[in-house]
Formats: structure tokens, sequence, C-alpha cells
């Protein structure tokens, strides 16, 4: 039975390069769910982190960040954009009841990616910095559920000059995209323009009625002595009736010594 | 006086705003940045309860009273803060990111926040050629008291100047720009310690985007009121 509330998704993934996996997400995440294995090019994922993070932590290439190891590491204007585009896979279980809905939380992706769900198929839309919240009540299974996720770099990579410089050759510059990555004149050049799922990763489990980002502000009077907190939420119904319901804010302080004031 | 429930109806697989009626506090513990008091935290629960349902969802966050206030000295033509009314002496560094490979764990900002407290400063620049920080990173600075200045994803050597000039419209796509900033901005504006959205790194964006930042991040009509401080 699913608890309301959220699940944060940051173990069991495992990653492959895209070019060295022949099945697509429908068969990823139906008939054919890809495992570790001596014969297979699959290996442990960090998520939340990057493609060249996972490749650290299998050891497939030397930390970026020791010595000049960083110039042993294929660039991806050297590689092309395939080189470093991942499938990412995992598993979940989420058996929610009746009236309950599922979604699938993504807070951000660099910088485009296709998800599959058990066999069902959502494009994500660009952009380094934004969050992604998709409604999977109805494709969940009552066991394991099965998540891939095809994930590309920036759109413009770029080239870093043989001299550095300020942003390599500025090509960064056109996606919405962290744009340290091409190097600056402290920084190395990052080989994959950190592409991956970098940051949380997540399920959450409502009810009929959902908040969305709530909205707090003070105002203070006389001083600071009087001061009024406004809240604004946004509350989404995403059941087919319309619904009452009472919304509740409480707030706490804890004062000395584990003593709370409620 | 401060729990407080109200009801609404909400049409079916609609979405509504909902805003309470304001929440009344005495003297309120405020929020100070280092070195200038505690930071005082209060955790903010919202809950839904639907009819013959039940509990529906909940959402919680630690927030502190605090009002920042800052201008550009006419003189100097330095930026002056205040916190709670009182003048600040910014002592600050500025910060890209803490790892390259975004292994942006809660113990590595923990501790590279606290060091930058232990080092008595009170503000972190976050660059314009890094990340929007995570919610976590917030989370820290307002445990340890580091005002944030927060840049949006623009910076003069990649977006307007170079030779020959780069990007000087910016990204190419200008929708998708403001769509994240204003997606980042829901996700960081509760925290105590965001102090200053900033629209890039020695540059300012694109005419039209910056327009639409000024724009949406003004004050709300509600608060200006005389009625309100």
């Amino acid at each position: 039975m699913a608890e309301i509330g959220k699940t944060v998704l940051d173990f069991g993934w495992i990653a492959a390069r895209s070019t060295e996996v022949d099945v697509n997400g429908v068969q990823l995440t139906t008939t054919n769910p890809p495992a570790i294995s001596s014969e297979s090019r699959w290996m442990e994922a960090a998520v939340p982190g990057t493609v060249l993070g996972t490749l650290v932590k299998n050891k497939a290439i030397p930390d970026p960040f020791y010595g000049l190891e960083n110039e042993a590491i294929t660039d991806i204007a050297d590689s092309g954009r395939d080189y470093y585009t991942f499938w990412f896979f995992t598993k979940f279980q989420c058996q929610r009841l009746l009236n309950q809905y599922v979604h699938l939380n993504f807070r951000a992706i660099n910088y485009s990616a296709q998800v599959f769900v058990n066999g069902h198929k959502t494009e994500l839309p660009k952009g380094m910095f934004r969050r992604h919240t998709l409604d999977v009540t109805d494709i969940l299974h009552p066991e394991s559920n099965l998540l891939a996720l095809i994930v590309h770099p920036p759109d413009h990579p770029g080239t870093i000059p043989p001299e550095g410089g300020q942003g390599g050759d500025h090509e960064i510059g056109k996606d919405v995209a962290a744009q340290y990555v091409q190097g600056w004149d402290w920084i190395c050049p990052i080989r994959d323009r950190n592409t991956g799922i970098w940051d949380e990763v997540s399920i959450s489990v409502t009810g009929p009625v959902r908040i969305i980002d709530p909205h707090l502000v003070s105002t203070f009077f006389d001083d600071y002595k009087r001061a009024y907190l406004h809240v604004t939420a946004e509350l989404e119904n995403k059941s087919t009736w319309n619904t009452e319901c009472s919304v509740n804010i409480q707030i706490t302080a804890e004062l000395e010594n584990g003593v709370c004031l409620v | 006086e401060h729990l407080q429930t109200e009801n609404v109806l909400i049409p079916a697989q609609g979405r509504i705003q909902h805003t309470f009626k304001p929440l009344y506090f005495y003297k309120p513990e405020l929020w100070w940045p280092n070195g200038m008091g505690k930071q005082n935290l209060y955790d903010i629960l919202i809950t839904v309860v639907v009819n013959e349902f039940g509990e529906s969802d909940s959402w919680m966050q630690p927030f502190g009273f605090r009002k920042i206030e800052s201008v550009i000295d006419s003189v100097t033509g330095g930026r002056l803060f205040k916190i709670n009314g009182e003048p600040i002496f910014i002592r600050g560094g500025n910060w890209i990111l803490s790892d390259g490979l975004l292994r942006l764990s809660k113990e590595r900002y923990r501790t590279d926040i606290k060091f930058h407290a232990d080092m008595n400063m009170n503000m972190i620049r976050c660059w314009g050629g890094g990340l929007a920080e995570r919610p976590e990173f917030y989370h820290f600075c307002d445990i340890y008291g580091l005002l944030v200045w927060q840049e949006f994803w623009i910076t003069g050597d990649v977006d307007g100047r170079g030779v020959p000039v780069s990007n000087p419209n910016g990204p190419l796509d200008h929708e998708l720009f403001l769509l994240c900033a204003r997606d980042t901005v829901k996700l960081l504006r509760n925290h105590p310690s965001l102090a200053l959205w900033v629209g890039g790194n020695e540059q300012v964006p694109p005419k039209d985007i910056n327009e639409a930042l000024k724009q949406d991040l003004r004050l709300h009509s509600y608060f200006e009121t005389q009625l309100l401080s």
C-alpha cells in the first residue's frame, strides 16, 4: 500500500552508452530489462549525477580532477554527441490505492531526454534548469515498475580551442545550460558538458488533490513587533469530480531542548 | 495563532491558486545572516484533507522571517544591503559549484557552506556561468546564515562579448530561458537565505529576457500598499 508522500529514487540505477544498447526504450521497460553482467555493457550509474560521474564511478575513465588526467578523457567535440548519450535504467515499486495518484518527478536533467515507464514513452523537453513531472498513475504495475531514460547532451556542446579560454568557442551559450562546462580560465573543460540526470528523481503519491509550489512571504510592522505570513499555493484536483477539501497550515518553532511551540 | 484551516472547492481536474488569510505573529524570532544573530527557522506545514478520502498531500518547508532591502549607493556605485532594518557589511565569495561531476551531496553542501560561515562570510554569489544551485544548497545557507546572490545563466564571455562577439542575443530560445528561470524561482523562492536574483554575470541578458525577468520578479502589487511595510 502506497503512503502519501515522496520517495527518492537514488539507488539501483544502471547506465550504458546508447550506441552500445541494441534495444529500444519500450523493450527495455517491458520484454528486455537490462542487467549488469560480464557480457552486458551496463554499469552502475551515478544518479543524480552526470555521465562522466558514472564513468568515473566505474573506473572507465580516470578522475578528471587529478593531475592532468582530464586530458586523457575524450571531449564531446571530438567524439560527437552520441558518445555521451546514455541510457539510464532502474526499477521501483509503488502499490497505489484507489483514488491515489502517482507522479514521477525529475528535478533537473541536462539536456533533453525520452522517458519510458513500463513501455510508455514521454518526450522530455530541453533545458538544464527545469523540473519535469509526469503523471504515471495509469501505467504503474502493482509490483515492479521499469523506468528507462535516454539522456542527450546539450545541443551545442561546442569545441575547446587549444588555448582554452572563457567558455571555449562559446557555442554552449546557445543553450540554456551551465556555461562553465566548456572551460574557463580557472576551470578545465568538462568532457560530457555535464550531461545526465543531475538532480533528484522521485515518485510522489497523493490523494485526489495535490499541492504545487507554495509561496511564503512575510511582512513586518511596528519595528518588527508585528509580522504576517502570507501563503499562496496551487492546488490541483486530479479526480473527475468537484472536490471539497480543507487546507491546513501549521507553523511550529523549536524553542529549546526539543520543546516546540505550536 | 499559528494554525489555520480553510475550506476550498476545486473543480474536477481543475487547478486553483489558494491564498490563506494572513497569519499573524507577535515578535517573531527573526532570521539573521551569519554574524548578526541567530538563524531562527519556523517549520511551515501545509496539508490538504479531502472529504471522504482523508489526507491527500502535504508540504513542509523551514522558513525564516527576515526583510532584505538592497539599493545602489549613488556615491560609490556599490550595492548596499539591510537585513531586518540593520545595515550589513557584506563579506562574500564567488561560487561556481562544488563539484564538476555534479556529485552534489547534502554532506558536501553542508561542509562547504559551514566552511564559508566559519570564515565569517555572510554571502555567497552563485556565478551565472555555473548552476542555479539545488534546494539543499539553499537549505544549508539558511542553516548557517549565508545570504545568496543567485545569477541566471548569462555570462559576458559567452553572451555578448569576445572576438568575434559570441551569442549577442543570448541563448537561441528565449522562451526556454524564461521557462527555466520561472521554474527555478518557484523551486528556490522560499529560502530566507535567497537575497538577490541577478540577470547574469558582467552582462545584462538580452532586452526581452531582462524585461521579462524584471516584470516577473517585481514586488507583487498587494505588498506595495501603504498599509503594508
